[in-house]
């Protein structure tokens, strides 16, 4: 089971977007994937049509009750996705965990343990994406500490380019101190406009730092993204012939190739 | 003193944007006025061109070990325009001000008494504009307490929606126990692109819902928008003739209305 947290703490770069396209592209290429939406926000559970009901499980009875992650899982309309949704309450387990739990290691496992005791109850997840948050609070710390590799989409902005140094310093300090096989597996560009020169400067600026840990995928922005979340279907069930789904199929075949 | 939060937990959706144009255009027009950065990603401070110090004073230092806000505040290039940065040791505030004062009626008001503090030493300043972190954690409570009114930046998509009556809920609870003054002052709808249906919809959709409580100023998409933080200037120094410079100076003037 690989487990990829999407980070960014950069708001609106579209971490949610990716997690909900690329595990439905791994899901219709025949890899059983679990979503999680760890945001308060909510956007992944109302991406896939999912309601958040008042007597439902979510991630939130997993971190703060330490209910079994199992029972907050559902089936989505992709065979082979399944998700874990969220719901507001998340906004208030920052606060919680650190009161109930003093020692900082210990929260920051919450999640980590709760994925383990899945995978032995579902074996069949050959993949886990965590959707994270726009900061670097506890809830990001549990998806650094609990992940095998890190996907960050990125804009093609300057306050993105300065963020990036930032999220990979907390990445390998996290990766030092709690989690040593933690790795960036890629930079994902996304809601790319290739005619702006700031694109084109961006791109080469963080190719040139970073080398093959820049996915060759580039994710076109498209207004057909920002409206599928409103049918509650990925980009595949929405428009499949859209570019944006042909790039999260491409990115789907390089983290398999990785 | 009229003191606005710009306010909105979905990322990337325009605040920082708003706060350096609308406080820049406001300055122009003769209004001294005060932006302070609440977001642990510093993007207000390096978009007007000021240097996060080891040794300087920031919103931390006034949040956390209650210095002096007058002693963090700084000048930036433009005449009337006074800023307070912030730094990355900002995103473990939440959790050190919670350790430090077990009571969430006081922990909330620490911005608030800064706030007053300062305007009896500098009372020039005509407006103050709190530039908020993409979350409802406890530095955008901080500046729910203190402002007198909120500003909400707002993209014309789906999850953009769904956030909006959330965050709106937020603002009427935070009036009602701490701050019976708060008010939305308005909706500002940002990097507009009207070719296209969705963003006519969400227009129509929430002036319908909130009649004036929106702008009638909105926000065109602009590459130069997101070109003029990497020179660190508002963009009424970077590109005065752009729309964008435009239309955030109309909202200038609409905010002076109101
Ligand atoms: N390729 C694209 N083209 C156009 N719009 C896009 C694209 N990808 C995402 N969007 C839209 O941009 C907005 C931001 O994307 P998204 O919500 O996925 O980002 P995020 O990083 O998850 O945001 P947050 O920081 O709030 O969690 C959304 O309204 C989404 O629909
Ligand atoms: N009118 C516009 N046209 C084009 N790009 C814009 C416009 N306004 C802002 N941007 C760009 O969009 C990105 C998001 O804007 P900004 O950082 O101001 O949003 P934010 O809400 O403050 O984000 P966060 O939630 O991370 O604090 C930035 O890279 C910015 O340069
Ligand atoms: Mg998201
Ligand atoms: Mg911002």
């Amino acid at each position: 089971m690989r487990i990829l947290a999407v980070v960014n703490q950069k708001g609106g770069v579209g971490k949610t977007t990716t997690t909900v396209n690329l595990g439905a592209a791994l899901a219709i290429s025949g890899h059983r994937c679990l979503v999680v939406d760890l945001d308060p926000q909510s956007n992944l559970t109302t991406s896939l049509g999912l309601q958040i009901t008042e007597d439902g499980y979510s991630i939130y009875d997993v971190l703060v009750d330490r209910e079994p992650l199992g029972r907050a899982v559902v089936d989505t309309d992709i065979p082979n996705l399944i998700a874990c949704p969220s719901d507001p309450s998340l906004a208030a387990a920052d606060l919680q965990i650190a009161a109930d739990d003093p020692d900082p290691h210990h929260r920051a496992l919450r999640l980590r343990n709760s994925l383990l005791d899945f995978a032995r109850d579902d074996p069949g997840a050959a993949f886990v994406l965590l959707d994270c948050p726009p900061s670097l609070g506890l809830l990001t710390v549990n998806a650094l500490v609990a992940a095998s590799a890190v996907v960050v989409p990125m804009q093609c902005e300057f306050f993105a380019m300065q963020g990036l140094s930032r999220l990979l310093d907390t990445v390998s300090r996290i990766g030092r101190s709690w989690n040593p096989g933690l790795d960036l597996l890629g930079v994902l560009f996304t809601m790319v406009d290739r005619r702006t020169n700031l694109a084109r400067d961006v791109i080469a600026e963080v190719r040139g730092k970073l080398g093959d840990r820049v996915f060759d995928s580039i994710v076109p922005r498209s207004v057909r993204a920002a409206e599928a979340p409103s049918y509650g279907l990925p980009l595949q069930l929405y428009d499949p012939r859209s570019r944006v789904a042909a790039a999260y199929a491409d990115l789907a075949q390089e983290v398999l190739g990785r």
